[in-house]
C-alpha cells in the first residue's frame, strides 16, 4: 500500500516522495550527461591519433560498461539515501501535531457534542430574543402607566381644587355646610308656612 | 496523484482558517 | 541530537562519497582499457574532470532543491515542533479525510466564546427586565391606589 505522506505534504508544501524523485532524476541525468561528455572527449582525443586501432564502437562499449556499473551503484546507494531521508528528515513523527492542528488536541468534540453546543447557542439566542421582546413590552407599559397616572392625578387635583375653593370661601367642611344649609332651608320653609297660616 | 495530494494538503491547511474567518464575522455581526 | 538539516547534508554527502568511491579510477581505467593503454595521463585527467564535474553538479542540484523548497527553514521549524512534543507518545491527531468533521474542532473555541457572550448578555437582559418589571408592578399598584382615591372622592360628592 502507498503511504501518500499527506501530512508531510501539508507541512512541506510538496510530497517527500516527489522531492526524492526529482533529486533522483536530476542526479541520473547528470551522470548520463557526464558519461556522454567523457565519451565525446575520448573520441575527440582519438581523432588526434589517425593510426589508432581503437574504434568509436569500442569506446561506446566501454562507456556502456562503466555507466552500467555506476548506475547499479547509484540506484543502490540512492535507495538507501531515500529511505533514510524519508524516515529521518522528510517525516513527521506519529506523535507530533503541527501547530495549525493544535486545536484538535484541545477541543476534540464529537459530532454529538458539537451539535449540543450549537443547540445551546440557538436556545440562548431564542431566550435573548424573548427577553428583549419582554423588555420592550415592559417599557411600553411603563410609558402607558406614566400617562395614565398623570391623568388620574389630574382628576385628584381637580377634586382638591374644588375643596380648596370651598375652604377659601369659608366652608371648612362642605358636607356639613351643605347639611346645615339644607336644615336651615327646611326650618325657614317651616317658619314661612307657620307665618302664612297665622296670617290667614 | 502527487498534485492531488499537495492540493488536498494545502486546502486542509488553509481552508479551516478561511471558513473560521467567515464564521467569526457572522458571530461578531450577530453580537453587534 | 543532530537537526534535520544536518542529517540531510550528512546523508547526501555520504551518498556522494560512496558513489564516487564506487566509480574509482581503477574501475574507470579498466572499462576504458584500450584508451588507458594508449593515453594513461589523458585518461587520468578525463577521469578527474568527470568526478569533479559530477560532484559539483550533484551539490548544485541539492542546493537548488533546498533553496526552492526553503528546506533549511522548514527543517529547523520541524525540529522545533518535534522538540516541543517530547512528552507525548501516543499517536497525534491526523486529518480524518472528512472536512465537515475536521472543521468542528476549529470552530469550537469560537463557539464557546460566543456562548459565553450570549450567556452574559442574557443574564444582563434578565436583570434589567427584572428591575423594569418591578417598576411596572409598582406602577400598577399606584394606578389602582389612585383609582380607589378617586372613587372615594366621587362617592363622597355623590
Amino acid at each position: 500500500s502507498v503511504n501518500p505522506m499527506a501530512y508531510e505534504a501539508q507541512f512541506f508544501g510538496f510530497t517527500p516522495q516527489t522531492c526524492m524523485l526529482r533529486i533522483y532524476i536530476a542526479f541520473q541525468d547528470y551522470l548520463f550527461e557526464m558519461m556522454l561528455v567523457v565519451e565525446s572527449v575520448i573520441l575527440k582525443k582519438l581523432d588526434g591519433f589517425p593510426g589508432c586501432k581503437i574504434s568509436p564502437f569500442q569506446i561506446r562499449k566501454s562507456t556502456e560498461k562503466f555507466l552500467l556499473f555506476m548506475k547499479e551503484h547509484f540506484d543502490k546507494l540512492f535507495g538507501k539515501m531515500e529511505e533514510m531521508l524519508l524516515q529521518l528528515v522528510l517525516n513527521i513523527p506519529k506523535n507530533v501535531l503541527l501547530p495549525e492542528d493544535k486545536v484538535h488536541e484541545q477541543y476534540p468534540y464529537s459530532k454529538e457534542q458539537f451539535q449540543a453546543l450549537q443547540d445551546e447557542i440557538s436556545q440562548l439566542q431564542q431566550q435573548y430574543r424573548a427577553e428583549a421582546s419582554a423588555g420592550q413590552a415592559l417599557r411600553a407599559e411603563l410609558e402607558e402607566q406614566k400617562a395614565v397616572q398623570a391623568e388620574l392625578e389630574k382628576i385628584l387635583q381637580w377634586f382638591d381644587g374644588l375643596e380648596n375653593i370651598c375652604r377659601e370661601h369659608g366652608i371648612g367642611n362642605f358636607k356639613e355646610s351643605f347639611v346645615f344649609l339644607a336644615q336651615n332651608s327646611k326650618k325657614l320653609q317651616d317658619v314661612l308656612k307657620d307665618v302664612e297660616e297665622k296670617s290667614k | 496523484f502527487d498534485e492531488l495530494i499537495v492540493e488536498t494538503a494545502t486546502k486542509r491547511k488553509q481552508w479551516p482558517k478561511k471558513i473560521l474567518m467567515h464564521a467569526i464575522q457572522t458571530m461578531k455581526a450577530e453580537q453587534e | 541530537t543532530p537537526g534535520r538539516a544536518q542529517i540531510f547534508a550528512t546523508v547526501v554527502d555520504t551518498f556522494l562519497e560512496k558513489l564516487l568511491a564506487a566509480g574509482s579510477y581503477q574501475r574507470f581505467a579498466n572499462c576504458y582499457r584500450c584508451f588507458y593503454e594508449l593515453q594513461p595521463e589523458v585518461t587520468r585527467s578525463i577521469y578527474d574532470q568527470f568526478i569533479s564535474q559530477l560532484q559539483a553538479s550533484i551539490k548544485e542540484e541539492i542546493q537548488e532543491v533546498k533553496d526552492e523548497g526553503n528546506l533549511e527553514a522548514l527543517f529547523n521549524s520541524l525540529d522545533k515542533i518535534v522538540e516541543e512534543t517530547t512528552n507525548q507518545e501516543e499517536p497525534a491527531w491526523r486529518p480524518s479525510g472528512i472536512p465537515e468533521e475536521d472543521i468542528r474542532s476549529v470552530m469550537v473555541p469560537y463557539l464557546l466564546k460566543h456562548r459565553l457572550y450570549l450567556r452574559k448578555i442574557l443574564k444582563e437582559k434578565e436583570e434589567e427586565n427584572q428591575k423594569v418589571a418591578e417598576s411596572v408592578l409598582a406602577g400598577r399598584d399606584r394606578i389602582a391606589e389612585l383609582q380607589q382615591l378617586i372613587q372615594a372622592r366621587k362617592q363622597a360628592w355623590q
